[in-house]
């Protein structure tokens, strides 16, 4: 059985906000040690893995593997029936055929219930390889957004370029073309403001407009971002949470 | 011209 209740309904919606345009189909794996998901999108090109470790939860419990198959069209709809302050318990039996979740407010006056309908996803569970980095930024999410979003509106590829003290987020597409360029500082009084830089080699990649518009939506659950970047394989997008993290690799593109 | 890469050309089934 499955117990599992967040102390305030706004983490999972904004969790589930993060990822639901890129991928719709999604198995949630409910373990002892928390919820994992993990789903490519229909393009192949896109992986999104979700962690939610049990410090997350207010209260958490589940004694047998419990696979969820959840159309996150159909749970966002629900998801939006609750307030964001409610308390949110999702309740499912070892083998289930559907999710309960329960909101309730925190005089416990009104108590909201709505069963979701699970699905048979048959979906592979892809073995993330441990990748060596070349760059490993850090940003403030919301200069991420901003980069990816002013940007995004000259073309469908943007190129990340980073050397020894710089980022350089350029893109060149048919009305124009621009450059933002980012030094790495510190800001000592509001250290999620800082942008951070390791970098071992110069890396430059690229990639689909569309596929980073979608990844910014995972700001919703962070302030910062990890981005972790290799010439020979797909780049590392990381939001913490508390207890978890939302992670996006996205294939580049590469030179026919 | 580049041509877009898939995440199953890195990451094979578990």
């Amino acid at each position: 059985m499955l117990e599992a209740k967040f102390e305030e309904a706004s983490l999972f919606k904004r969790i589930i906000d993060g990822f639901k345009d890129c991928v719709q189909l999604v198995n949630f794996q409910c373990k002892q040690d928390g919820i994992i998901a993990q789903a490519v999108d229909d393009s192949r090109v896109l992986l999104v893995s979700l962690e939610i470790g049990v410090e997350a939860f207010q209260e958490y419990r589940c004694d047998h593997p419990i696979t969820l198959g959840i159309d996150l069209a159909s749970l966002s709809k629900i998801l939006r029936c609750g307030n964001n302050n409610d308390t949110l318990t999702l309740i499912a039996e070892d083998t289930p055929d559907s999710v309960m979740l329960l909101f309730e407010d925190t005089k416990k006056d009104r108590i909201a219930e709505f069963n979701l309908k699970l699905m048979d996803i048959d979906a592979d569970f892809l073995k993330i390889e441990e990748l060596v980095y070349e760059s490993t930024l850090n940003l403030p999410a919301t200069e991420f957004v901003r980069v990816v979003r002013e940007l995004g509106q000259l073309s469908d590829s943007l190129n990340i370029t980073v050397t020894k003290e710089t980022i350089k987020f350029a893109c060149d597409g048919d009305i124009g073309s621009g450059t933002i360029i980012l030094r790495p500082f510190i800001n000592m009084e509001n250290p999620s403001e800082s942008i951070k830089l390791e970098m071992d080699q110069p890396v430059e990649l690229t990639f689909g407009a569309k596929y980073l518009a979608d990844i910014v939506k995972g700001s919703a659950l962070s302030d910062k971002v990890a981005i972790r970047l290799s010439s020979e394989a797909p780049a590392l997008f990381q939001f913490d949470l508390k207890a978890g993290f939302l992670q996006f690799f996205l294939a580049p593109k590469f030179n026919d | 011209k580049k041509r877009q890469i898939t995440i199953s050309e890195f990451f094979g089934p578990k």
